[in-house]
């Protein structure tokens, strides 16, 4: 399902140029549960959002589902993205005049489904993450483990066929934590294939396989 | 330094109120490193913001270095969280348009202090967080780890007596954890008064107190 050759990609900060990915090699199967680790800086989310047709390489080859993805123009990329790929962001990104469940409901609106349809759905999701008696709270009116809760419904509520998660447990404890992990297994199963970036060694255990991220390079990759 | 007794917090949603503080008595003497715990959504984001002087209690009375904080107005609040207290957000909370120099040099722009010295002072402060190497980076262009690095440095520079830090490792790699760590262990050794949000058990016991929160009640205190 991914299919990333020599991707690179480099960020420009007035005259300095810096390369954040600077060669990565990369295939994902359909169904796989990958963690991604690395230290603070490596490239990780860098890797994350040109998985997720978020931003682009500026070298080298993505595949995802076979389509190369430098081809599409961005009518094509908004599809895949809102069809395809649920995105949880390492800074949430919620939108703050929004309440939680139209936050959740968003991607659903995206595709043109209806408003009893989605709002039940999105319901569903926030009771799935414990927040069903927050569902008329807007992301300032949320604890910081809440919000991430939220950002992490938004993701799973289309039923897309992939999940990118970049620190989904980094505000949470313990008990929540359990909580978004075991639905990420329940998708597992389900066929749904993960793709999971954290700094937690426990949570990196629940994947099937570790890619490890250093300096822009893919330094292991266990299973 | 901190005297809270019987302090409520009342968060009014449309027609729905809720009580994130129930009667809160806390004291923390000047010098001291105390942890709070608890779980997602128990009150500890609202503990600290109305502890650091970013919100007011509903009832209750809060006095910080022997001042009845109900009694200031708003000039005085702002001049006693700018010199006393270094707050690091649970969101980071950085201007996106300010570089990293610049939102590190703020605090003490607000004091009055000139350029060049405010300068120094925040290179310095960055330096010791490890990204000397990013001061005219925007928090766009950072990563999420190093944004928090930046919040944190910003939090140091002014060398407040009282440092409030809510989950300031939740985003970082274990060796700029026990940087971060590290730098607090300094700062107590000072004489700074340190209060510390985290979820995670090893960061909680490196202070010489841990204070459990639940259902915005203190449930534990524990040295
Ligand atoms: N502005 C607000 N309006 C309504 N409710 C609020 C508001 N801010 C916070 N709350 C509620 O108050 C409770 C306490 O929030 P707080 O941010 O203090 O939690 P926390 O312990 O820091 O949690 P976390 O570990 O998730 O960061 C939460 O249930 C939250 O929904
Ligand atoms: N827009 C940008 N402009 C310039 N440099 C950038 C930009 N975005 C990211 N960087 C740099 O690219 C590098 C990789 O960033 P990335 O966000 O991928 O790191 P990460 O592995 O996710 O780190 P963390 O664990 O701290 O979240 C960092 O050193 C960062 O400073
Ligand atoms: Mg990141
Ligand atoms: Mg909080």
């Amino acid at each position: 399902v991914i299919e990333l050759i020599g991707g690179r990609k480099t960020y420009q900060t007035g005259a300095l140029s810096f390369e954040a990915l600077r060669g990565v090699d990369l295939r994902v199967e359909a169904g796989e549960y990958v963690a991604v680790i690395g230290p603070s800086g490596s490239g990780k989310s860098t890797l994350m959002h040109v998985l997720g047709c978020l931003d682009v390489l500026t070298q080298g080859t993505y595949r995802l589902t076979g389509h190369d993805v430098g081809e599409l123009d961005e009518v094509d990329l908004a599809m895949v993205r809102n069809t395809q790929i649920g995105f949880v962001f390492q800074q949430f990104h919620l939108l703050t005049s929004l309440s939680a469940v139209q936050n959740v409901e968003l991607p659903l609106a995206y595709r043109g489904i209806g408003r009893a349809e989605r709002r039940a759905l999105a319901v569903e999701a926030l009771e799935r993450v414990g927040l069903g008696d927050r569902l008329e709270n807007r992301p300032g009116q949320l604890s910081g483990g809440q919000q991430q809760r939220v950002a992490f419904a938004r993701a799973l509520v289309g039923d897309p066929a992939m999940i990118l998660a970049d620190e989904p447990t980094g505000n949470l404890d313990s008990t929540s934590t359990e909580e978004v992990l075991g639905l990420l297994d329940e998708l597992h199963a389900a066929g749904r294939t993960i793709l999971l970036i954290t700094h937690e060694a426990d949570v990196a255990a629940r994947a099937a396989r570790v890619v490890r991220v250093l300096d822009g390079l893919i330094q292991e990759d266990a299973r």
